[in-house]
């Protein structure tokens, strides 16, 4: 369960990568 | 029981003799190699077509190459390259010189002449060739006993004159046996002598005065040192540089920090080339040959190469090029441990972050068109109102547009952009299979291969459709040659030229990395295989997009070369019948192109 | 080294922790927090009915909103849901039917997403389900397109091929495919 929501919250971070990648 | 030693100096000179020729024969052997026959620095490939493409890419990469890494680079090109007066030579040249002295020493010595002379040998007191018949030796011997018979002798000679003479008729009458009798025969060739087995002495290849009195605690003193200080000292520094490097070829500590991250690694995290070069900050090389810097002004110092600024706090641009030029082996390293574990994210990054070191640009959507000289970043980046991301795209303008769009006013600058723009080798996928050698398709259990079969072409050419080439130039000899070993093929390509690259430190030539995923878990299935022969010899083709509108009647598959590329599979096909997916990544590991990344079907029937 | 603060009843790390003591030492706080202010001394596996209630309201009216094209207020209720699904639920609760539920609920915001061009954001929650083990056509062809809206075309034709292995005779994989192609011939000049 912890696991999930660590993955979860990873969510915000991810966008922001992605945004400076692209 | 008791040994005599070498008094007359006959015999250790060639003791010496021996120990020197097994030092220098080796060794004069792989000189000679390495400076006349080692072709690994060669710029001839025998290939007109490859070499045409070398000078083309040479002279664009000599005018953009800056002073510091032209200075950088002659520095390492002539460390690389063999010095007249380089340890090797010097061994080699005084040990030969030693060699001729000993030669000489053993012509000059009359005890070694004279047991050399005692030998017996049959031809020549016959005074006939090796190589003389039966017949011969017979004539030979019936003339010379006719010379030397005792009762032929004159009465006024002499006692010792007579003795010398009956001598001499005895050697004859034995040289002639030795060659005609069978069991003198026998004797003579078992023990080199006619009587049977002469007196042999036993001895010891040294003088005397070595093992005298004076002389021999000298010399325990000397072996003392060679066993007890010197063996031991080179011996365990041979050893920990070997045990402190992998087989890759990258420090076992660099491994391990490697391997670490790639273990610790969460599957939500992005990887991204700021990633990878943090992980490359962290490497042992770069402690070694820098002690006094820290991993963040490693770290920094590549992002300086990367961002083309010269930011770090360390001004001396050689530091950076000794960093960035190690980042090559380092990188190559951490794509096999990718691969090791599995991750594809990871193993193209890897790859991504080669492209962004050698060519010194940011991974940024635009990085195709900033890999090009000249290019002027701010006009290109709020000029273009079509995007243009692609050197694909970017052809399909006019030369002067295209210089606009770029930025470039200069027509001497232009000409050369576009040189480079289309001399980047871009790859065409035509046809990938598994193949089995010998059987028609993939059998359960078989060792099958992946076979890419790929057009090299330029950004500037028109596109090829694949079905415009026929079977014939596809398929590949299915002799008995070809079955055993399938793999030759890829030996009949020239070598890559070297690469546009004026930024890297070193001269370098491109590499394809071809990496294997399975499509089910989307995960890499065995390590990279490096491609390093390819004809580029499509890129000399003019067949520009713009002015060629249709493939008609003209068109000659036959004037293009086809690049073969064969993969050898980590593990034999399933054992049970059906389709298997998989992913077949190849980049390039110099340039920003279209690299080939595509889905293949395993049909496993029976 | 290990402190534990009576008053809040937490563990923390003296000095700096590793990623991994950071990682254990939050799981054991949330427990112990969880488990303090749990007030059924007989509690199970099984799910809250309460929560569960309020989640599946939540997300009912959001689904309620999709159908009446309230496509902002139909988010907002999913979302919502989801976070009391992430923030409300005991950790000792059956992880098999966290799953499920988060999954059933991320597909359903993911297509909201798409409605309303969010498709960064949808891209998020889908690589969210691939990590959870959710690799099947649907959720591919979704991800293709979302991939394609936001102009990342290699990253798309390679999401749709493997969706294609996974289901050969797909059509609208295949379309999406053809799409893919197209897009990229254009991008490459």
């Amino acid at each position: 369960n912890q696991a999930l929501t660590r993955r979860y919250n990873s969510i915000f971070k991810r966008k922001e990568v992605c945004i400076k990648e692209w | 029981q008791s040994y005599e030693y070498d008094e007359g100096s006959e015999t250790w000179p060639f003791f010496v003799l021996t120990m020197l020729f097994v030092v220098l024969v080796p060794l004069s052997i792989s000189q000679i190699y390495r400076l006349f026959l080692d072709r690994s620095n060669a710029t001839e490939y025998g290939d007109p077509e490859q070499e045409k493409v070398q000078k083309i890419l040479e002279e664009v990469n000599d005018e953009f190459v800056t002073e510091d890494v032209r200075v950088f680079r002659q520095a390492y090109e002539k460390s690389a390259r063999s010095n007249i007066w380089s340890k090797r030579n010097i061994v080699l040249i005084v040990g030969w010189a030693l060699v001729a002295f000993l030669i000489q020493r053993i012509r000059e010595n009359d005890a070694i002449v004279a047991s050399a002379t005692g030998l017996f040998d049959p031809y020549a007191l016959l005074g006939v060739s090796p190589s003389a018949t039966d017949r011969d030796i017979k004539s030979a011997y019936r003339k010379l006993s006719v010379k030397f018979h005792p009762d032929k002798l004159s009465k006024d000679l002499g006692g010792e004159e007579r003795a010398r003479i009956e001598e001499m008729y005895v050697q004859i009458s034995k040289a002639y046996e030795a060659l005609t009798d069978e069991i003198t025969k026998a004797n003579y060739l078992t023990y080199g002598h006619p009587d049977g087995p002469q007196t042999v002495s036993h001895g010891i290849a040294l003088p005397s005065f070595l093992v005298d009195r004076v002389a021999s605690p000298v010399v325990i003193l000397i072996y003392a040192v060679m066993l007890s200080i010197v063996l031991p000292y080179f011996v365990t520094k041979w050893w920990s540089r070997t045990n402190s490097f992998t087989k890759k070829g990258i420090h076992v500590k660099t491994a391990s920090h490697f391997v670490d991250r790639l273990a610790n690694f969460k599957p939500s995290e992005i990887v991204t080339v700021d990633l990878i070069v943090n992980w490359l900050s962290n490497a042992e090389e770069f402690k070694i040959i820098f002690p006094n810097l820290t991993a963040a002004d490693f770290e920094e110092l590549i992002h300086d190469h990367i961002d083309r600024t010269n930011n770090s706090r360390l001004k001396d641009p050689k530091v950076r090029f000794r960093i960035v030029s190690k980042c090559h082996s380092l990188l190559h390293g951490l794509l096999d441990l990718a691969c090791g574990v599995r991750n594809t994210e990871i193993a193209n990054a890897t790859l991504e972050t080669f492209k962004c070191i050698v060519q010194a640009v940011p991974h940024t959507p635009y990085r195709q068109i900033l890999q090009l000289p000249n290019v002027n970043k701010e006009k290109f980046l709020e000029g273009s109102v079509d995007e243009i991301y692609t050197l694909g795209k970017l052809f399909t303008y006019e030369d002067k547009e295209i210089g606009k769009i770029l930025g470039i006013d200069d027509e001497h600058k232009l000409k050369k952009t576009l040189t480079v723009a289309s001399h980047i080798p871009h790859l065409k996928l035509i046809k990938a299979d598994f193949l089995v050698p010998g059987e028609p398709q993939v059998t359960p259990s078989s060792t099958p291969h992946i076979s890419v079969k790929f057009l090299v072409r330029s950004a500037k050419q028109k596109i090829i459709p694949p079905e415009k080439f026929p079977e014939s130039m596809l398929e590949e000899p299915q002799d008995f040659e070809f079955q055993k070993d399938p793999f030759s093929i890829l030996e009949s390509q020239p070598p890559m030229p070297y690469s546009y690259a004026p930024f890297f430190p070193t001269k370098r030539r491109n590499a394809l990395c071809c990496l294997v995923a399975l499509q089910k878990d989307g995960k890499l299935i065995q390590t990279p295989v490096v491609i390093d022969k390819l004809s580029l010899q499509n890129l000399n083709k003019d067949f520009d997009k713009r002015q060629v509108k249709d493939l008609d009647e003209n068109f000659k598959p036959e004037e293009w070369s086809i690049g073969t590329i064969k993969i050898p599979l980590g593990q034999p096909a399933p054992a049970e019948t059906g389709d298997a997916f998989f992913r077949v990544i190849i980049k390039s590991t110099d340039y920003f192109t279209s690299d080939l990344d595509f889905t293949m079907t395993m049909q496993v029937r029976e | 080294e290990i402190s534990y603060d009576t008053n809040s009843k937490k563990l923390s790390s003296v000095g700096e922790p590793t990623e991994g003591l950071e990682i254990a030492l939050g799981q054991v706080n949330t427990l112990t927090t969880a488990l303090i202010s749990e007030t059924n001394p007989n509690f199970t596996p099984q799910p809250h009915e309460d929560v569960s209630k309020l989640i599946k309201n939540l997300f009912d009216s959001g689904l309620k909103n999709a159908q009446q094209n309230k496509f902002p207020e139909a988010l907002k209720n999913v979302s919502l849901a989801i976070e009391m699904a992430q923030r409300k639920r005991a950790p000792w609760e059956a992880f098999a039917i966290q799953l499920k539920e988060l999954q059933f609920m991320l597909r359903h915001k993911i297509d909201i997403l798409l409605v309303l061009g969010r498709y960064l954001e949808a891209l998020q929650d889908l690589d969210m389900l691939m990590n959870t083990g959710l690799i099947q056509p649907e959720v591919l062809i979704r991800k293709t397109d979302a991939l394609l809206k936001l102009g990342q075309l290699d990253q798309a034709r390679i999401e749709c091929e493997r969706g294609l292995t996974l289901q050969p005779q797909n059509a609208k994989l295949k379309a999406l495919l053809m799409e893919c192609t197209r897009k990229l011939a254009d991008f490459n000049g």
